[in-house]
C-alpha cells in the first residue's frame, strides 16, 4: 500500500555511536554495512530526538548529570575535543511512493550541523540550531526499506569553562547560533556536549505534486469584536514538470460539545 | 462562510504565495489567557487537490481569535498588555527549557505548562539563552492559556559584557542568525499563545540584527490600524 499523504515521525529504532568508533563511511553504513546492536558492537539505542549526552546516559555509558555531582565525572567538550561528541545516528524506515508522490526528510532541529546519508546518497545539513531542514529525497528513496545515517557535529565554538566557573564560561558558544546556557550559568552547570545532537523532531513527509508551505493565519476585529475576519496566506510549491490545476480549500471548524463540530 | 474553495494554476517547478479571500466570523469565541475566560480554539484545515491526482497536501492548525497589544508605560517603564481590548495583570514565570538533555516529550511539556496554569500564571517568558520553544510547548500554552514572551538568542555571551569580555557584536554569522529567526517565526507564528517577540535577554541585539528583526516583524499595514466601536479607524 502506498504511503499516505502527510507526516510520519521517525522517533524509534535509532542507533547511535561516537564518530571515533565508526570504521566505515556513511555510504557504506547505508548500503552494504548497516550497523546492529551486539556485545561487540559500539552502537547503542539512541534517543532521537535528543542530545548525544541523552543517548550516552540512556546507554549507561555516562551517569545522569543531573543527579548529585555526577556532572563532574563527565568530560567537557573543551577538554575532550569536538570529535568526542561528534555522533553518528542510524535508523531504517519503510516507504512506498506512487509515481507522482514526493518525499521530504525533515529535521526540525539539529545542533549544530550534519551530513545525512540515505541509501548511499549524501546530503549536507548546514549550520544553525534553530532552523528546519527539509530534504527532498524523492529521487533517493526506494520502495521498501530505506537506510538512513546522520553524523552530527557539535557547535564550532563550544568554548571552555574557567576553573572558577562563571556565567557563560568564556562566551565562545555565543559566536554560534545555538543555545547559550550550555556553557553554564548562575543557575545551571555546564552541559558537557553543549546539547549536540538531533534535538528535535525527525519525520518523513509525503505529498503529491503540490506542497503547502508555512501557512500564515491572522485575525482582524471590528465593531467591538462582533465581526472578525480570518486572513490566511500560504506558499505553494509545484514540484511536478507540468502546470498543476489546483483546488485550494480552507475550512474552519469548532468543537461545540463532545464530538459535535460546527462548520 | 467558513468553508472556501479557490482554483488556481501553478506553473511547473515553481513556488507561489497565495492569499485566500478573508473568512468572516460573527462573534467568534475568543481565545483568552488563563483566568480571563475560555481558551476557545478553532481548527483550520487547508488542503490542496490537484486535477488528475487528488489530495496533494493537507495542513491543520488550532487557531485562536485574539488580539494582543502591548506598550511600554511611560510612568513605570513596565510593559503593559491588553488582550482582546482588556487590560491584563501579567503573572509570569521564567522558562529556560524543560530538560537539559533536550528530552522534550509532549507529556513533560503538558505537565510543566499545566503546572504554570495551576499556579494562576498567565505568561511564560522563554529566556534568550535557552530555546526557541517547540510547537508542542506552544500547543499546551494554547490549551492552558499561557501567553508566551519569546526571546531570540542574544545574552551576556554576545553583548560585550562579562569576564572575559564576550563578543560585543553578537554571533559571528548575522545572516545565519536572521535565517534561524525567520524560520522560527514561521514555525510558531500561528499559535494564539505567542504574545511577544523580544530581541534578546536584557539588551538590544547588534544594530543590523535589531533593525532586521524589527523590519521583518513589523505589522503589515493592514493590521496596524486600531479597532474601535465602528470598525477600523
Amino acid at each position: 500500500m502506498a504511503t499516505a499523504i502527510g507526516k510520519t515521525k521517525l522517533h524509534s529504532g535509532w542507533l547511535g555511536t561516537r564518530d571515533r568508533d565508526v570504521t566505515v563511511t556513511g555510504v557504506q553504513l547505508t548500503t552494504t554495512h548497516p550497523p546492529s546492536l551486539g556485545p561487540t558492537s559500539p552502537w547503542v539505542e539512541a534517543v532521537v530526538p535528543g542530545t548525544v549526552l541523552a543517548t550516552l546516559v540512556k546507554s549507561k555509558e555516562l551517569p545522569d548529570p543531573f543527579y548529585g555531582l555526577e556532572n563532574e565525572s563527565i568530560i567537557d567538550i573543551a577538554d575532550s575535543g569536538r570529535q568526542w561528541y561528534t555522533f553518528w545516528y542510524f535508523t531504517t524506515f519503510q516507504c512506498k511512493l506512487l509515481g507522482t508522490q514526493h518525499l521530504d526528510l525533515n529535521f526540525r532541529g539539529i545542533n549544530y550541523y550534519a551530513e545525512v546519508y540515505l541509501n548511499g546518497h549524501k546530503k549536507d545539513v548546514p549550520r544553525g540550531m534553530f532552523r528546519r531542514h527539509s530534504l527532498d529525497v524523492t529521487d533517493i528513496v526506494r520502495n521498501g526499506e530505506n537506510l538512513l545515517a546522520v553524523v552530527v557535529y557539535p557547535p564550532d565554538h563550544p568554548g571552555s569553562i574557567p576553573p572558577e566557573g562563571g556565567q557563560g564560561g568564556d562566551h565562545e558558544i555565543g559566536k554560534d547560533v545555538a543555545t547559550q546556557y550550555v556553557e553554564g550559568w548562575d543557575w545551571m552547570c555546564p552541559i558537557r556536549d553543549r546539547n549536540t545532537g538531533i534535538w528535535d523532531e525527525v519525520s518523513i513527509y509525503v505529498t503529491g505534486p503540490v506542497k503547502i508551505i508555512d501557512p500564515h493565519l491572522v485575525s482582524t476585529f471590528y465593531d467591538n469584536y462582533k465581526r472578525a475576519y480570518l486572513h490566511a496566506t500560504t506558499e505553494l510549491e509545484n514540484r511536478s514538470t507540468s502546470v498543476a490545476e489546483c483546488s485550494l480549500n480552507i475550512q474552519v471548524t469548532t468543537e461545540l460539545e463532545g464530538n459535535i463540530c460546527l462548520v | 462562510e467558513h468553508l472556501q474553495t479557490q482554483h488556481l494554476s501553478i506553473p511547473a517547478g515553481s513556488r507561489v504565495q497565495y492569499t485566500f479571500p478573508e473568512l468572516f466570523f460573527y462573534k467568534p469565541n475568543l481565545w483568552w489567557p488563563n483566568g480571563m475566560g475560555k481558551q476557545s480554539l478553532y481548527n483550520v484545515v487547508i488542503t490542496v487537490d490537484v486535477k488528475g491526482y487528488g489530495e496533494s497536501d493537507l495542513y491543520s492548525q488550532l487557531f485562536g481569535f485574539r488580539k494582543i497589544e502591548s506598550h511600554i508605560d511611560n510612568a513605570t517603564g513596565g510593559r503593559l498588555f491588553k488582550v482582546n481590548g482588556q487590560p491584563i495583570f501579567i503573572r509570569g514565570g521564567n522558562w529556560i527549557l524543560s530538560d537539559g538533555l533536550l528530552r522534550l516529550s509532549e507529556k513533560r511539556y503538558k505537565t510543566d505548562i499545566k503546572f504554570h496554569s495551576d499556579m494562576n500564571f498567565n505568561m511564560i517568558r522563554c529566556w534568550g539563552g535557552g530555546l526557541a520553544e517547540r510547537p508542542e510547548f506552544y500547543y499546551y500554552c494554547d490549551i492552558y492559556g499561557l501567553l508566551v514572551w519569546q526571546e531570540f538568542w542574544i545574552t551576556g555571551d554576545v553583548d560585550g559584557r562579562g569576564v572575559p569580555v564576550s563578543n560585543p557584536n553578537g554571533p559571528l554569522d548575522h545572516d545565519l542568525f536572521m535565517l534561524c529567526a525567520r524560520d522560527t517565526v514561521k514555525l510558531l507564528r500561528n499559535h494564539p499563545s505567542l504574545a511577544l517577540w523580544v530581541g534578546g535577554n536584557e539588551q538590544v541585539p547588534p544594530d543590523d540584527i535589531n533593525k532586521a528583526l524589527k523590519q521583518d516583524l513589523r505589522l503589515h499595514p493592514h493590521f496596524e490600524k486600531s479597532i474601535n466601536g465602528s470598525g477600523i479607524s
